[in-house]
């Protein structure tokens, strides 16, 4: 299982619509600061519900959608990421995976939904989808810019709680 | 409760020795405060880089403290593997020689599981495959500039 | 007492936003929460790199944060001017032309005062007018290998 | 008035002499992670008394003392710095100022001496020198590695708290 192509729309810089293709090796990401490198990585945390809007440096959901001085803030943002799954790594019929990420503000609020392969689902069943592949959101295998300062200055105790989530 | 934890603590101690040996050809393991009841304390990493007296963590320069948390967090990827990996500038505090060590193992590792990595490190991007170039225009909007082949 | 602390900071505001613009070429200033009362509140740093929305420096990316860290940094310098500065690894978030722009300055600035800079990254080190060559040998004993002069 | 050179011995990885001549313009220090570029730095606040132990690494002031598997430790560490003083931006008679710090081990504790151009002087009246000539632990002219992380991490609250110390 590997991830095919990853589609952004409205979500933090990614103001229009832009597909990135993937392959199954060794990929790198570069470009200046603040080009919106790891709005990417940032991209794959959300539509697979692996983090919170804190660790995507927001304060509030809402905040991933695109704004600019320019031109009126769009009312919502949209992540897809399609996954190759011919190994089933994710134990269902098809050989591809689409899982999607909608958040809309409206009035009142906000309202955020998950896609699997195209139908309406919960945060949970997204889980139990991914773990079953082995991607959970304490195994780090996204490894978000600074996290390996934060082990060098965490505490020994919090250290010691990394292995409690993944036993 | 205990035994899951040792069994996890124990396969991510052995996999932390393998690698921390591999990137700086120093030894390196996982100490449990309190090994009787590893709730009641934490854990520490305790590391002896090549040819260098055994020292704590906080008393080692800012390169070998990265290196020895990427070693720990590739030593749980190791315990817990995952289909696809993806790194943002991990390799920011590593001299030349110690970038090109982590650029290497990824390549290695690369061969088997997918690998997204953001870096602006020279040893890394030549590392790889292929390199997305990302730019941004006006209005704040972000751009693919294209890819780059190896 | 709040008169002095007004004083202060005015003055590294004024260099802050003078600086700020001349390594990003946006426009930054320093806000205290509570004007009447500065010591009720904290001090926040409001930036707006070139053609951004202004944002909270918490949504900005590792890079444009510490360029804006740096501009504080030489803003307090500015005001409190010493004899000698000496800095560890101050341009290692930055890409290669943010890099520059901060090696520049100081390569300007050290035509009036000395400078003694850690670095790892090419730019800084072709700006410096020496580079002094560091190395660990065996026991654990550090060496000076040489200068270089450019 | 800048720094002509500075002398170390068995100060950190400093197991042998060491003297490293500057210049009054732009220098740069590299060389591999782990080699005792930061240490430079350290002996620097060290010799000076602009920091704590805590901030130069050490868990206690002896713990700046060279050890090593191979030998006997040392009972002694010692920094001297000295400056080019011919502007007299130290208000004394002398063209050159020699500042020296030695801590040394007893059974009991330590000892930590200053002395200012051969005198036995205390941490206050080095502080006072220096504070003429514009050096002070909060004037941010010493930049240890981490610092510029430090400050984009730390609340609007300490943030105002390097100005009121400034002031
Ligand atoms: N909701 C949003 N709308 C528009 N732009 C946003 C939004 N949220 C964040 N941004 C912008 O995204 C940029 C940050 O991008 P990102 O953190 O991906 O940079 P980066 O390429 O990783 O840079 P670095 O190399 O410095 O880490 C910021 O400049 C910020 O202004
Ligand atoms: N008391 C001591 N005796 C001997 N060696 C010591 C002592 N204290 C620290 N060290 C050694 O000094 C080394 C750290 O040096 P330093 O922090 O200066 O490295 P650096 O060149 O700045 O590296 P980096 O590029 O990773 O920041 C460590 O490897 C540590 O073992
Ligand atoms: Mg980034
Ligand atoms: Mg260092």
């Amino acid at each position: 299982m590997y991830i095919t192509e990853i589609e952004f729309l409205n979500f933090k810089s990614f103001g229009k619509k832009v597909k990135i293709p993937f392959f199954d090796d060794f990929t790198t990401i570069s470009g200046p600061n603040g080009s919106g490198k790891s709005n990417i990585v940032d991209g794959i945390l959300f539509v697979l519900g692996l983090s919170s809007s804190r660790t995507l440096r927001a304060e509030k959901l809402t905040d991933l959608i695109y704004s600019s001085d320019e031109s009126k803030k769009p009312d919502f943002a949209q992540v897809t990421i399609r996954f190759n799954n011919s190994d089933h790594a994710i134990p269902v019929d098809s050989d591809e995976v689409v899982i999607s990420r909608k958040i809309k503000e409206t009035d009142s609020g906000y309202y955020s939904y998950f896609y699997f392969n195209g139908k309406s689902v919960s945060l949970t069943d997204i889980h139990t989808h991914l773990a079953k592949a082995g991607v959970t959101p304490e195994g780090y295998n996204v490894v978000m810019q600074g996290d390996v300062t934060r082990i060098t200055t965490m505490t020994s105790l919090q250290r010691r709680k990394i292995i409690d989530e993944i036993a | 409760k205990k035994e899951t934890f040792m069994e996890a603590f124990e396969g991510i101690n052995e996999a932390f020795k393998v690698i921390f040996h591999e990137l700086s050809d120093g030894s390196g393991t996982l100490i449990l405060d309190d090994d009787e009841d590893p709730f009641a304390g934490g854990l520490t990493l305790k590391v002896q880089p090549k040819e260098k007296t055994l020292r704590r963590l906080e008393a080692m320069s800012g390169g070998e403290k990265s290196l020895t948390a990427l070693a720990f967090v590739f030593a749980i990827q190791k315990y817990r593997p995952a289909p696809f990996y993806a790194f943002d500038e991990i390799d920011m505090f590593l001299d030349g020689i110690n970038a090109d060590k982590v650029a290497q193992r990824v390549k290695k590792s690369a061969k088997n599981v997918q690998f997204i990595v953001v870096s602006l490190r020279k040893p890394m991007i030549e590392a790889a495959e292929r390199t997305i170039g990302v730019t941004m225009q006006q209005n704040n909007i972000t751009n693919i500039t294209g890819m780059e082949l190896r």
